[in-house]
């Protein structure tokens, strides 16, 4: 299937099952053609993909299979962000990173878990604005829900699963590590310990897991390194 | 490159194994 062929699928506003099936194909698409197949589906591409994400995001109550195609956007993303055309394009687009940190819901789990490791992908990748991007982005979408912006990452470390667990965490050292100043640094980290990482971090160290264990290593070994700069 | 394709993959990986958190 061309791109121009999905395009034009995308366009006609297909849904449910349909849409899943478009999206499903997409994906296979993105991930398994050279990087001039993802430029000829390019910006116009994007833009659709965002748009149906803001559409499922609207939506007051999800069918299973909306939810099933709102995982399946975002993967799409994923395999369109692997080069650095898709790269460029998605952060030069504002209504990425906004749409990005709307979809953390912690009620999705396998979702939030791809949502939050392209998110800390896009902290450790960007210029130096573009982590007060993502930070950005998190705030307008916790104002949305009105909580506090770190609730739904803190919420993800509670949760059974341990990849989002793992996931969180690593966002959490992306935005914590990521900014060049102490100050910046210190405020995020204790925004994250007010807003209940200091009641779960024990919690978290006494789970048997190895990649879990690297990332909570690295929080604290920044934690230390920060205390003596300060 | 602009051809290269894995970008996504790497950084993934990065912060997997904690290497994208070391100091510069």
């Amino acid at each position: 299937i061309s791109p121009q062929e999905f395009l034009s699928e995308l366009k006609s506003g297909v849904t449910d099952e349909k849409l899943f099936a478009c999206l499903d194909s997409l994906r296979v698409s993105l991930t398994s053609n050279p990087v001039s197949w993802v430029q000829s589906f390019g910006h116009e591409g994007l833009g659709l993909l965002l748009d149906i994400l803001e559409r499922l995001l609207l939506k007051k109550h999800q069918d299973k299979v909306d939810k099933k195609s709102q995982h399946k956007v975002i993967q799409c993303l994923k395999a369109f962000m692997n080069n650095k055309y898709g790269l460029e394009r998605i952060l030069g687009e504002e209504k990425s990173l906004a749409l990005l940190a709307r979809a953390m819901d912690p009620c999705q789990p396998a979702m939030m878990t791809d949502v939050v490791k392209l998110l800390s992908a896009i902290c450790i990748v960007g210029e130096e604005n573009t982590l007060e991007k993502v930070l950005e982005a998190i705030t307008s979408a916790g104002e949305r829900l009105e909580m506090s912006r770190f609730s739904p990452i803190v919420q993800g470390l509670a949760d059974r699963s341990v990849q989002l667990q793992v996931a969180c965490m690593q966002l959490i050292n992306a935005l914590v590590t990521s900014p060049d100043e102490l100050d910046f640094r210190l405020h995020i980290r204790n925004e994250f310990m007010r807003c209940g990482l200091r009641e779960i971090l024990p919690n978290l160290g006494a789970i048997k897991n190895e990649a879990l264990d690297i990332q909570l290593k690295v929080f604290e070994e920044h934690k230390e390194e920060d205390m003596i700069e300060f | 490159d602009g051809d290269e394709t894995g970008i996504m993959d790497d950084l993934l990986e990065a912060l997997q194994s904690g290497a994208a958190f070391r100091r510069k």
